[in-house]
């Protein structure tokens, strides 16, 4: 109905402000309607300003950028909708260090919503889990579990 | 609600029976390329009643049972199963009562899914009204797929709609 | 060939003339998210002669010109060269002799795109002929985009089959 | 032509073949012919057996496994048909320790034939380069180059 759509828009809209500038801090973004008058059919854009840079077309940004801002997105519906259980795999692939530290300060907020499963390669956000379960093949081509230690 | 445990016998790389007991908080999954960590992403879309073979990455269904390696043979059924248990959000309808649930979907070489809900065979409706009233149905923005993430923010804006309308 | 040398000057991120001095065998570019690695293998692209404005990640082509930071206005125009050397291999055509070669591409706002070759102006179809003599022009498999790996296994058949006859 | 494609593809299925198993030792990959009676027209298949497992679709491989195997097809060609220089912007994103070391032995032997330049995030990746050249942001928004020390 328009009158749902419109709530969910405004609610994950007021998140995705809020979500994006903690991992963007100094930056802006927002999420817009492409026919106001039309709220069954309308699409939703999206306006994204990089700390210091300015608003341009989204195609322009960086991989890590884009990466950083659709999480930012997936965030925020999350902080707006909570889920009981929310399964990454590896969306921190083209981040730096400096991103990644920002994005895992992001997922120690949402677990307090969530429980969180997290595929990672990288050793920060290792760091982070409250437990970790790795996955090899002592026999090629069976996966099986085992317990994993931190160095 | 909270996922308590994984069960995953001869689905994809998981041959043998193998089982994933998850603690609340946030849980790593590691290990090296090709060892089978997004297959365990897989099996848990797979028994949430993922039906979009695409998505699992194979061409069709029956590719998601184990089919062999170098030195051992392919297995003739895949299963899943996987244990929630209720915490201060309740189950709904018929589970209100239960203090856990376990789903299982298991599939046999030229055969169809099975599906049980603490061990009663049920459908695959059944499965998906189950996970719906969870809040974890539908909701694809929780499970985010290997590689996909920088196409979010380049979708389309009738995509994007829809990403924002599961929200709803 | 060798290539010796980029300036970049009002392209992308590059309000200020940047040279970048390349020496031979293996060079490591780096920095961190959204710094202008890329915009690096955009400015080289786009002095040999690309076209394709989604390959530069923009909308028009104009869109590769310095659009200004928070605190500092656009720029009118972009140009970048690239300088070559000849070594055991030498240029084709009317550059056999030279021991480098400058190709040059500048764009103004509402403008077209100018090239010049050693400082003389040419046009772009000089400049993908000069690429193509030397093995560089149309080897797309030569100039790999971020994110485009993994792609290019699960290719159609067609389009594998065209990126396997470039090396004809 | 008929005979050039042919000939082309003969050489870098031959090449293929033998770049495949030195990024996945004990593996086996070609390329195949969808229409071997139609040499204008026929497209060209993958086949790929990683170490230890079966051939499958290639769609069921591992994301570190599908960018390492495009990665053996990008070099298999250019070994069949070398270039001057060659620019890889992030390929190794996907890919562990281990293949990122398969992946940069394989880097040192082709740069005999061509130069290479490598966008990376990876110190492994950076190790082996002969020259480093640093981007940055001192100014936001605006690029520049500086010079980098690897520690
Ligand atoms: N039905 C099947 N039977 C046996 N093996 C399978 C089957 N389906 C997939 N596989 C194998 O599982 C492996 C892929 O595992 P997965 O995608 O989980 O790797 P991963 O741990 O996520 O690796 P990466 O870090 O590269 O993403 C592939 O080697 C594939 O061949
Ligand atoms: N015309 C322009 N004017 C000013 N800035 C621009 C212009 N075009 C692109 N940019 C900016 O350049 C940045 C992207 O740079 P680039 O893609 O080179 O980053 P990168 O170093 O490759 O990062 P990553 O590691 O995330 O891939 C974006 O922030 C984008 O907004
Ligand atoms: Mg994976
Ligand atoms: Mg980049």
């Amino acid at each position: 109905s328009r009158k749902r759509f419109s709530e969910t828009f405004e609610g994950v809209n007021r998140c995705f402000r809020e979500v994006f500038t903690r991992l963007f801090p100094g930056g802006r973004a927002e999420l817009l309607l492409t026919d106001e008058s039309d709220l069954l059919e309308t699409g939703v854009d999206i306006d994204i300003r990089i700390p210091g840079k300015r608003a341009q077309n989204v195609t322009l940004l960086s991989g890590g950028e884009k990466s950083l801002s659709a999480i930012a997105l997936i965030f925020s519906i999350l902080l707006y909708r909570p889920v009981p259980f929310l399964l990454l795999d590896e969306v921190d692939a083209s981040l730096d260090d400096t991103n990644i530290s920002l994005f895992n300060r992001l997922v120690k907020e949402t677990v307090s919503h969530s429980q969180i499963l997290m595929i990672t390669h990288n050793k920060l956000t290792m760091e982070i889990a409250d437990s970790l379960y790795g996955v090899t093949m002592p026999k090629q081509g069976i996966s099986t579990l085992v317990s994993v230690n931190l160095n | 609600m909270r996922l308590r445990k994984l069960e995953i016998t001869g689905f994809k790389s998981f041959r043998e029976k193998v089982v994933v007991d998850f603690s609340p908080g946030i849980s790593g999954i590691v290990g090296p390329n090709g060892c089978g960590k997004s297959n365990i992403a897989d099996a848990i879309r797979w028994v949430m009643g993922e039906q979009r073979v695409r998505t699992l990455r194979g061409k069709r269904m029956e590719d998601v049972i184990f089919n062999g390696s170098e030195e051992v043979a392919p297995v003739g059924m895949a299963e899943v199963s996987m244990m929630l248990a209720a915490d201060e959000q309740k189950f709904q309808g018929n589970y209100a009562e239960c203090s856990e649930v376990m789903i299982t979907r298991r599939l046999f070489r030229e055969g169809e899914s099975e599906y049980t809900i603490n061990k009663i065979p049920c459908r695959l409706l059944d499965v998906r009204e189950f996970f719906m009233g969870t809040g974890v149905g539908a909701r694809t923005y929780s499970l985010v797929e290997q590689n996909s993430v920088a196409a979010l923010v380049e979708a389309k804006p009738e995509e994007r709609r829809q990403f924002i309308e599961e929200a709803a």
